[in-house]
C-alpha cells in the first residue's frame, strides 16, 4: 500500500522520509553517537525555505476562494514553522555539545518521517507535533484536497447540466444542450484523467479509469437517446414512453458514474479497505 | 504551483541537513 497517495506528494516527501528513517536507525544502533558536525548552516537553509513557504502559503490563502484551504493552510504552515524552530534549537544544542543526546533526539524528532504516523494516523501525536515532514505533509495534503475540490466542482457542473435533460423537448434545445455540455464534460474528463495519472494507488486509478471510460461511452448514448425521445414526441409515435424511459435510464447511469468519480476522488490510500468493500 | 516548489525547497534543505547528520552517525556504526 503506498504511503503517499499522489506522485507529487511522494516525490517531495519520500526521499527525505527514507533519509530520516536511516538516521533514526543509525541513532538507535549507536545511542551515544559520533561527534555531530555543526548543523547551523543546513538548519538555516531549512529556516529560509520555511520562511519562503510561509510567505507563499499566506499569499495563496489571500487569493484563494476555497474556505477550507484558507482554514487548513495556516494550521499546516504553523506546524512547519514550529518544526523549523525545533530544528534550530536542536542545531544550537549540538553546536554547544556535539555529543548531546538531547540534541540528537530533537533533531530526529524535528525531522522524523511521517510514514509511521501516516500508516497509523493516531499514533503518539505529541511526538510528531514538531516534525517538519509531518508539517509539510499536512500542508501538501491541504493543498491537494483543495485541488481535488476544484475537480469535484467541475464534476458537479456536469451533473447540474445533466439535470436539465428532462426539459429538452425540441431539436434546437438539444443542440443548445450539447453545446453547453461538451466543454464542461471535456474539462471534467481531462481533469479526472490527469488526477488518475497522478495517483499512486493502483485500485483508485483503475476505478477512475473505468468510470471515465463509462462516462465517455454513455455520453453519445445519452445524446442519441434524447434525440430518439424528441423524434418520438414530435411524431407522436407509440414509443414515447419507452424512449423516455431509455433516456432517463442513461441519465441515471451517467449521474451515478459521476457521483462515483466524486467519491473516488476523495479517497486516500487509507480508505483502501473501504474501496474493496 | 508555488506552494509545491516552496515545499520542495524545504525538503531539499531538510535533506541536506539529514545527510550531514547521517554521515556523522554512519561512521560509528
Amino acid at each position: 500500500m503506498p504511503v503517499f497517495h499522489t506522485k507529487t506528494i511522494e516525490s517531495i516527501l519520500e526521499p527525505v522520509a527514507q533519509q530520516v528513517s536511516r538516521l533514526v536507525i543509525l541513532h538507535e544502533e549507536a545511542e551515544d553517537g559520533n561527534l555531530m558536525p555543526d548543523l547551523s548552516r543546513p538548519v538555516q537553509a531549512v529556516k529560509i525555505a520555511v520562511d519562503n513557504l510561509i510567505k507563499v502559503g499566506n499569499e495563496t490563502c489571500s487569493v484563494s476562494n476555497d474556505d477550507l484551504l484558507r482554514k487548513d493552510l495556516p494550521v499546516a504552515l504553523r506546524r512547519v514553522e514550529q518544526s523549523s524552530m525545533f530544528l534550530i534549537d536542536a542545531a544550537s544544542l549540538l553546536k554547544q555539545d556535539p555529543y548531546s543526546v538531547e540534541g540528537r533526539k530533537m533533531l530526529i524528532e524535528g525531522a522524523r518521517a511521517s510514514k509511521v504516523q501516516a500508516i497509523v494516523p493516531f499514533i503518539k501525536k505529541s511526538r510528531i507535533r514538531h516534525c517538519i515532514l509531518q508539517g509539510v505533509s499536512a500542508l501538501l495534503l491541504a493543498f491537494d484536497e483543495s485541488e481535488v475540490r476544484k475537480i469535484i466542482e467541475i464534476c458537479r457542473d456536469v451533473l447540474e447540466q445533466l439535470a436539465l435533460v428532462e426539459s429538452v423537448e425540441l431539436i434546437e434545445q438539444l443542440v443548445a444542450f450539447v453545446k453547453n455540455l461538451s466543454p464542461i464534460l471535456s474539462r471534467m474528463t481531462k481533469e479526472v484523467d490527469l488526477r488518475e495519472k497522478e495517483l499512486t494507488h493502483q485500485i483508485h486509478r483503475q476505478l477512475l479509469s473505468r468510470l471515465l471510460e463509462q462516462v465517455k461511452n454513455l455520453t453519445p448514448a445519452l445524446i442519441s437517446g434524447m434525440k430518439v425521445y424528441i423524434t418520438a414526441k414530435m411524431t407522436g409515435g407509440h414509443t414515447i414512453v419507452e424512449s423516455q424511459e431509455n433516456r432517463d435510464f442513461i441519465i441515471g447511469k451517467l449521474s451515478d458514474e459521476i457521483h462515483e468519480i466524486i467519491r473516488i476522488l476523495q479517497l486516500t490510500a487509507f480508505d483502501d479497505e473501504e474501496t474493496w468493500e | 504551483e508555488q506552494i509545491l516548489e516552496a515545499a520542495k525547497s524545504i525538503m531539499n534543505a531538510a535533506s541536506a541537513l539529514i545527510k550531514g547528520a547521517t554521515a556523522a552517525q554512519k561512521e560509528l556504526v
